[in-house]
């Protein structure tokens, strides 16, 4: 077992907008030295008490680590994959003891449960799904959804597990006749579930029947939109979409992630807001993450910007540290902090308020 | 454009479709 210290680090203040609403709180060094493709948190129960933890993932391993005391961390287990690379961490949300991995080299070609070991046992896994699958997304209450197979014979599924981890079921939803590409829950709508499509569709369905209740086909003018937020309000629905494909537009800037308004009942929506970079910064959208009102994405220039979705502007940008560019960020479903990974390897933990 | 243009809203949007929609 490698322990690593905590590092305590000055941001890096040169170019950085307001970087006191960053602060680094920690440190995972990768020892491996290998490419790092993605990081996560999970709850560990051990012994009747639950911690939250760090799952870290490179090509070929995935690890677990658990918190010590003054915010340093143990790597306390790894999973190795030697056949097929793991391209993503799917964190499952209100289970403990279990995350699900995607592994494929282009497109994801398995998706595998990693159950956390128990006292003195080794860590187990499970494959759950195999074949051609465009998309996977952990819900509420124990729940995996995913869809597989090309447009004729496309199969949406809902997988259940209890919550520590154990036995599943897979309930079959009802497919839209168009690729599905991302999902989004609805916030505090349990039973609803959004998809959007390869050609720009958002879709609804109703998780407990399985219906396919709505399609509606949203503007044309940013392809390949992946949903990051739902909530209903008011009789409408709200998205916060990105845009990985979006082109500078002279009078407003950059365009990364967009706020859209939906009337489910007639299917008319429209754009809301767009939050652009500010100005002198360049970039596209590479990777990002929203939760509640605030989105982080890392752009194409190695840094990541942050946006205050109800104040409607970026708030903080975090440039390359020691002139590594940033690869992936995450917010951690255990607790309010970011986790912001670089190709080399390294996680950086921060706190942001 | 502005609220008008989505046309009626419902509050139980997400039951009125689940009862319109095939099973």
């Amino acid at each position: 077992h490698s322990i690593e210290q905590t590092e305590m680090m000055e941001l890096p203040a040169s170019g950085s907008l307001n970087p006191g609403k960053l602060h680094l709180v920690s440190k995972l060094k990768n020892p491996s030295g290998s490419c790092s493709v993605d990081v996560g948190a999970v709850w560990w129960e051990r012994a009747g008490s639950k911690e939250p933890c760090i799952i870290t993932a490179c090509e070929d391993v995935v690890s677990l680590w658990k918190p010590l005391d003054t915010w340093q961390w143990e790597k306390v287990y790894t999973w190795h994959f030697t056949e097929v690379p793991v391209l993503q961490i799917v964190p499952v949300p209100d289970v403990h003891n279990l995350v699900c991995v995607a592994l494929g080299s282009l497109e994801i070609r398995e998706i595998r449960a990693l159950m956390c070991p128990c006292d003195g046992e080794h860590g187990k896994q499970a494959l759950l799904k195999s074949g051609d699958i465009k998309a996977v997304l952990g819900l509420t209450k124990g729940r995996l959804v995913s869809s597989s197979g090309t447009v004729c014979d496309q199969q949406v599924g809902v997988m259940s597990f209890a919550e520590d981890g154990g036995s599943k079921e897979e309930q079959l939803l009802m497919p839209p006749e168009e690729t599905v590409l991302t999902f989004a829950e609805v916030q505090g709508m349990q039973e609803a579930l959004l998809g959007t499509t390869i050609v720009n569709s958002i879709v609804i369905w109703n998780l407990k029947t399985g219906q396919l209740l709505k399609k509606m086909h949203i503007d044309d003018s940013y392809q390949a939109s992946t949903c990051h937020r739902a909530y209903s309000e008011m009789g409408l629905l709200f998205v916060v979409l990105s845009h990985p494909h979006a082109k500078m537009n002279e009078s407003f800037g950059s365009p990364v992630f967009q706020l859209m308004v939906i009337n489910p009942k007639t299917t008319f929506n429209m754009g809301v807001l767009l939050y652009c970079l500010p100005p002198g910064q360049a970039g596209r959208f590479l990777e990002g993450d929203v939760k509640d009102h605030v989105a982080a994405a890392v752009l194409t220039s190695g840094t990541i910007a942050f946006w205050d979705l109800l104040l409607g502007h970026c708030t903080a940008l975090l440039p390359p540290v020691s002139d590594q560019n940033w690869s992936f960020v995450k917010w951690s479903g255990t607790d309010s902090h970011l986790l912001a990974g670089r190709k080399d390897g390294d996680i950086f933990i921060y706190r942001y308020s | 454009c502005s609220k008008a243009d989505l046309g009626p809203v419902s509050l139980t949007w997400f039951e009125e479709l689940s009862s319109e929609a095939p099973p």
